[in-house]
């Protein structure tokens, strides 16, 4: 799964994601990438979020609205991102990622999984990382 | 209002032979992205454009690279959505296609409906005037090996892509 959340100059939030799916799915399945609140969400008012990871078990928690309703009740995007996801797995026992940006251009990048690739360029700097905790830099 | 835009190429446990292109291909689309922001574009043009390089980037699991079904073919899953009118575009099951997100934006843009499926959602591809590509197009050696050892080995579908299944996840 690929996906991507941006914040405009203009203050205006969109979301994208898109998927193969899960390798060796039966013919016919649908992901959560194609479900608006599961795969992705965006608002104005709140934030933009892409999910990604083990889709069936991301469409049972809403994985996408359910972190912007965190981030609407107070909490911050990282923490937003990483409570739904920590709450996903701790009940489905499976694992995905989400990536976030709030209204005001903070960012959340989280996972369950043993890796989740990701990168954002603020200003003229670029931030990546695959590894749990990891948080590469580099100048463009 | 500073811009900024994120991207992920996908979660799970990515073989380690996989991480340099993952990072090396999350780079190049969140730098695109970046540059329409930084130009004075829309948030929805930047986030469809980072998605359809990463759709185009073979290491991803989207488009071009996409894992198969049991059948052996690839059916993609997109979504895009608006944050500032809440307008949402959806496909599922869409076949032979370069870039579902894309497809995704003009279901949002030019129908009433928020998702298309299946055939329903080739035949508005068609109508639109977006190619369909030869069958088998989007399949990757990658993506056969993978199905391959998923058959053979069977294992879980939530974490495909480590040593013992060189799949990916969705």
């Amino acid at each position: 799964t690929v996906g991507a959340v941006a914040l405009d100059s203009q203050g205006h939030l969109a979301a994208a994601t898109s998927t193969g799916g899960i390798n060796g799915k039966m013919v016919g399945r649908s992901s959560d990438t194609s479900l608006i609140g599961s795969g992705t969400y965006a608002d104005d008012e709140i934030g933009g979020v892409s999910t990604t990871g083990h889709g069936d078990s991301i469409i049972k928690v809403c994985m996408a609205y359910a972190i912007l309703k965190n981030i609407e009740n107070g909490s911050d995007p990282q923490k937003a991102t990483q409570s739904v996801l920590d709450k996903m797995s701790a009940k489905l026992n499976n694992t995905a990622g989400a990536i976030t940006i709030s209204k005001t251009g903070e960012i959340g990048v989280g996972f369950s999984s043993k890796r989740m690739s990701w990168a954002y360029q603020k200003a003229d700097t670029i931030y990546f990382g695959i590894e749990q905790e990891e948080v590469q830099s580099e100048k463009v | 209002m500073e811009p900024i835009l994120i991207v992920h190429g996908g979660a799970g446990d990515i073989k380690d032979s996989r991480v340099p292109d993952k990072i090396k291909g999350v780079k190049i689309a969140a730098k695109a992205g970046y540059k329409i922001l930084k130009n004075g574009g829309t948030a929805l043009d930047a986030v469809e454009t980072a998605v359809r390089i990463l759709e185009d980037d073979e290491s991803m699991n989207a488009g071009r690279g996409s894992v198969l079904n049991l059948d052996g073919e690839v059916e993609m899953d997109a979504s895009i959505m608006d944050g500032s009118t809440l307008a949402a575009g959806a496909v599922t099951i869409v076949r032979d296609i370069a870039h579902p997100i894309s497809l995704a934006r003009l279901v949002m843009e030019r129908t009433p409906h928020v998702l298309l499926a299946g055939p329903g959602a080739n035949k508005f591809a068609e109508e639109q005037g977006i190619p369909r590509l030869l069958p088998g197009s989007l399949i990757t050696p990658f993506a056969k090996e993978a199905l391959k050892e998923f058959k053979k080995k069977g294992g879980s579908l939530t974490e495909i892509g480590g040593k013992d299944n060189p799949g990916d996840v969705g």
